[in-house]
């Protein structure tokens, strides 16, 4: 489903200082698959991920998803492919302040029909175990609550690839489970699941682990079947 | 150097909806401990740990700490405790986006002698592995890498206590180890350490675990020796 050859990303700080954030990153990642990205914190996990989502552009190498060179698409282009194709979980959650958790959920799906579109993230927020709280703002939600409607929003369309940058850093044992049985079953749909995780046992369910350290990848190996 | 008794707290949403964050709390800590506060998300942590902070009131219930009387005192004599004698690292990290991580961790001893302030916040950013990122805004740093900044900036002015909600939710297992052995150094001098975390390897490093649920501490049994 996309493949990533030599990608760079270099943040210039003043005159002297160049962050390297990712330093020639090469991935294949066919449709379907399962993958926990882990590393040290600074690595480059969530530049990765916001290349792999068409958030933020490389500034070498090549980026194929779905066939297209994703370097070369319109703007216009590139949001249709976003927004309909890949679910995108921050790591900071990225709720907007004054939208209710319902109204946040719905935002992917703002131009298509309202009935159908309260219903499902209604759907989604039930799954995350939020039915209790559809119209509490971010600043009335605790911390993992916030996180959960963070995941919820990236389901709410269906998308083909979900992107989860450190999905489970806020919740509990019992939550964090509910969360990855979600992935579980959407990846068990054929979706394809990318989950950046500092948790050895949230990656051990995944079917494949890539590490990064320093702007690379460090290694990329399958996770053993238990 | 604290005692809660009956803390009880709620937010009422719209008309007939209230929800109970904390119902009726009691805890007593001695300085020096080193306490882990674990519990479902939505359990109430952040709450009991807001109104130990002094961040927050209770409805109902008292808090007194260092002897004092917490509701009986003027904002500015609660201000002054909060300031001299707490460290908080928030869930949420609350960083300041407009100033650098050196810039935030300054921001506790504003008022005090400017070349000691800068050169304590140089020595706690280093102490959390930032010595490279003075300059950097929050923006321009990892989900990690910011909270570390806010770990930092709780250090600042050296308080008796240091309350830290989820200092390790988006750390890799080094990171969280160097964090932990600060928390474990501070407590060797004799600070109070009162961490949530969700995590059992990271709780074990405590000596002490309380457990919340529904907004009530369900549990509170010390961590056998290892
Ligand atoms: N400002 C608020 N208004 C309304 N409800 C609130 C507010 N703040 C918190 N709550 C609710 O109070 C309950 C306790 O919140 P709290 O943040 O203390 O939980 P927590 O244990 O820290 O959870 P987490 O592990 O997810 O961070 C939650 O169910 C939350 O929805
Ligand atoms: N906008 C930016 N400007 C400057 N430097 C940046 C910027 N964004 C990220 N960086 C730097 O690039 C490096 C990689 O950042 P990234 O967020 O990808 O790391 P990460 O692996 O996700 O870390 P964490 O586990 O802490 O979230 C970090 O050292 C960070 O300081
Ligand atoms: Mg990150
Ligand atoms: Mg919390």
């Amino acid at each position: 489903i996309l493949t990533l050859r030599g990608v760079t990303k270099s943040y210039r700080m003043g005159k002297e200082n160049i962050v390297h954030a990712l330093r020639g990153a090469d991935l294949d990642l066919a449709e379907g698959e399962f993958v926990a990205i882990m590393g040290p914190s600074g690595s480059g996990k969530s530049t990765m991920m916001n290349v792999i989502g068409c958030l933020d552009a490389p500034d070498d190498g090549t980026y194929v998803l779905d066939g297209h060179d994703v370097a070369k698409l319109k703007d216009d282009d590139l949001a249709e492919i976003r927004n309909r194709k890949i679910g995108f979980v921050f790591q900071g959650f990225n709720l907007l302040p004054r939208l209710t958790a319902i109204e946040n959920v719905e935002l992917p799906a703002l131009y298509g029909n309202p009935k159908q579109r309260k219903e499902r993230a209604r759907r989604a927020l039930e799954s995350v175990g939020l039915g209790d709280r559809f119209h509490h703002k971010p600043s009335e939600l605790s911390g993992g609550q916030q996180q959960r409607v963070a995941i919820a929003r990236a389901l709410m369309n269906e998308p083909a690839m979900i992107l989860a940058d450190e999905p489970t850093g806020n919740l509990d044992t019992r939550s964090s489970a509910e969360i990855l049985a979600i992935f579980q079953h959407l990846n068990d749909q054929g979706k394809t699941v990318v989950m950046v995780t500092h948790e050895p046992d949230v990656a051990a369910h995944c079917k494949r682990i890539v590490r990064m350290r320093d702007g690379r990848i460090s290694s990329d190996e399958p996770v053993p079947v238990q």
